[in-house]
């Protein structure tokens, strides 16, 4: 199973 | 004050059409360098960064960073009311609740305008690190759109691997399975028509058919397209925008559960 992740996984808030 | 002409209503028009999928309204930062827009859409899963460059305007004033939050979908209705050939002057004075828009036109002999509610957006921006991609390629923009329509009819996702022999584009699903490999090409005279791969490390990554077919609505904008890949970090599809500056969507991959 592919499981999506999120930009938020990668991407932090400035 | 802010004001920003812009020759062509057409490209902006483009724009629009390239990110109404992903979202449904997005913040406009407008600075003396040009117009930023980052926004994610609504899982989380894209990001959609436009960089229009403030000497890619015939004029352009921007006295006060401004932030427009705008509805995408009312934004559409105001640029279908604009001619192919028309010009848009975007205005909006500092601290405004509104934003118009002025369509002229070639031969001034029709003259429109706009004006449109701005929202109030919490809008939250993101850091995107600095990557050394494995594989930067370069393809007609037209052939990736062609290549992620033909393999969405079979499976929800499309695995990307790259090697330095080329890159292959594969899926599966319930009826079976669909493969598209493009080599190289050494046509170096027409850059726009050619598949060209700068590879560190070969990459194999799988990324959700949904969210590449939206991002190929930006296919008018540009002859050319950049796929950046690196494990473990968001997929970037990149078209320029000529003279304008560029629109980028990041892709979060899946992984295995």
């Amino acid at each position: 199973v592919r499981h999506q992740k999120t930009i938020k996984d990668y991407f932090k808030t400035k | 004050m802010f004001e920003a002409r812009l020759a062509s209503s057409a490209t902006f028009k483009k724009v629009l059409d390239a990110i109404k999928d992903l979202l449904n309204e997005a913040s406009f930062d407008c600075s003396d360098a040009g117009i930023q827009l980052q926004a994610m859409d609504n899982s989380h899963v894209s990001l959609v960064s436009l960089n229009l460059k403030s000497d890619g305007f015939e004029k352009y004033r921007c006295d006060r960073n401004l932030t427009m939050g705008m509805n995408l979908a009312s934004l559409s209705k105001v640029f279908r009311c604009s001619g192919s050939d028309d010009t848009v002057t975007i205005k909006a004075q500092d601290d405004a609740d509104t934003v118009t828009f002025m369509f002229e036109a070639k031969k001034q002999e029709k003259i429109s305008d706009y004006e449109m509610k701005l929202m109030n957006l919490d809008q939250e921006h993101l850091g995107i690190p600095e990557t050394e991609f494995s594989c930067i390629i370069k393809l007609p923009s037209g052939e990736f759109a062609r290549i992620v329509r033909d393999l969405s009819q079979f499976g929800e996702s499309i695995v990307i691997s790259c090697t330095k022999e080329g890159v292959k584009f594969s899926t599966q699903g319930d009826i079976g399975t669909g493969n598209v490999k493009l080599a190289q090409t050494n046509n170096f005279d027409k850059e726009d028509q050619s598949v060209i791969i700068d590879m560190q490390e070969p990459v194999s990554l799988t990324f959700s058919c949904e969210y590449l077919n939206s991002f190929t609505k930006a296919t008018p904008l540009s002859n050319q397209v950049t796929l950046s890949l690196c494990d473990n970090v968001p997929l970037v599809v990149e078209y320029q925008i000529p003279d304008l500056g560029h629109l980028k969507y990041y892709l979060a991959p899946k992984i295995e559960e």
